[in-house]
């Protein structure tokens, strides 16, 4: 099964 | 001191309607720039972005920046205590722990305020890249939401592809799956019924339709709505606030193992 990605291990932060 | 007056309340009821399901408690920041919020989902899988311009308020006054930490439910159910024709102000003292809703009548003949506490949030404010997108999907919100609705009943993700022929939306499910592909049509009466696809390479992504059912709650805000998507990267789904700004949510995908 595809696993969810988390938007904070795209996106640094600030 | 800060005092905003927003001719057309509506929309900040609109935006309300559109957030709270997805961020229970966020920080609204005011600037020179405007109103504007970045807030997470609490799975850290959704960021939903907002911005009011300043130049959209009829009234403008931030004397400082100022960070106001607000229960997004609580803060909604002041707001549905305005009319949809009510002009909404907010207001809020520098260090002062509440923030007072003022909503006029169209007619000035009834002026209530609601003031509500503040709370402390701790928020990690995420930096989101300038990308060149590989796919822009510009299309009637309604459809898009009448997709993801749709598509919701027979799956739990969606898989977008977008290539020169079109975007297809597809699902599967344990009674089926389904596919819906919606080419670009520009041949339309009215502008906001067009379907334009703006293609650098093809783009085929997937996503949970939990989260794009929740963003389809911004669907009164704008007839229509931008899906911008790269290989690998978050899906930006764009409704854009006539005249004030933007509600962006970014989704990231789900990835093969």
């Amino acid at each position: 099964d595809a696993q969810q990605g988390r938007i904070s291990s795209f996106f640094k932060k600030k | 001191m800060l005092e905003l007056r927003l001719l057309q309340g509506s929309l900040l009821k609109k935006v309300l309607e559109a957030i709270k399901d997805l961020v229970t408690d966020a920080n609204f920041d005011c600037s020179a720039t405007g109103f504007s919020l970045q807030a997470m989902d609490s799975s850290h899988v959704a960021l939903v972005a907002l911005l009011l311009r300043a130049e959209g308020f009829e009234h403008y006054r931030c004397d400082r920046n100022l960070s106001m930490g607000m229960n997004l439910n609580n803060m909604s159910k002041m707001l549905k205590c305005a009319g949809n024709d009510d002009i909404i102000t907010i207001k809020a003292d520098d260090g002062g722990d509440t923030v007072t809703f003022m909503f006029e009548s169209p007619n000035q003949d009834k002026i209530s305020d609601f003031e509500m506490k503040l709370m402390d949030i701790d928020s990690e404010h995420l930096g989101i890249p300038e990308t060149e997108y590989e796919a822009i999907i510009r299309m009637p919100s309604q459809e898009f939401a009448r997709i993801c609705r749709d598509l919701s009943t027979i799956g739990d993700t969606v898989v977008i592809s977008a290539s020169k022929e079109g975007v297809k939306f597809s699902t599967k499910g344990d009674i089926g799956s389904a596919n819906v592909v919606c080419r670009q049509n520009t041949s339309v009466d009215k502008p906001e019924d067009a379907t334009v696809i703006e293609i650098q390479q093809p783009v085929s992504l997937t996503f949970a339709l939990r989260y794009m059912n929740s963003f389809t709650k911004a669907t009164p805000l704008s007839n229509t709505v931008t899906v911008s998507m790269s290989n690998e990267l978050p899906v930006v789904v764009e409704y854009k606030i006539a005249e004030m700004g933007y509600i962006r949510f970014y989704l990231a995908p789900k990835i093969e193992e």
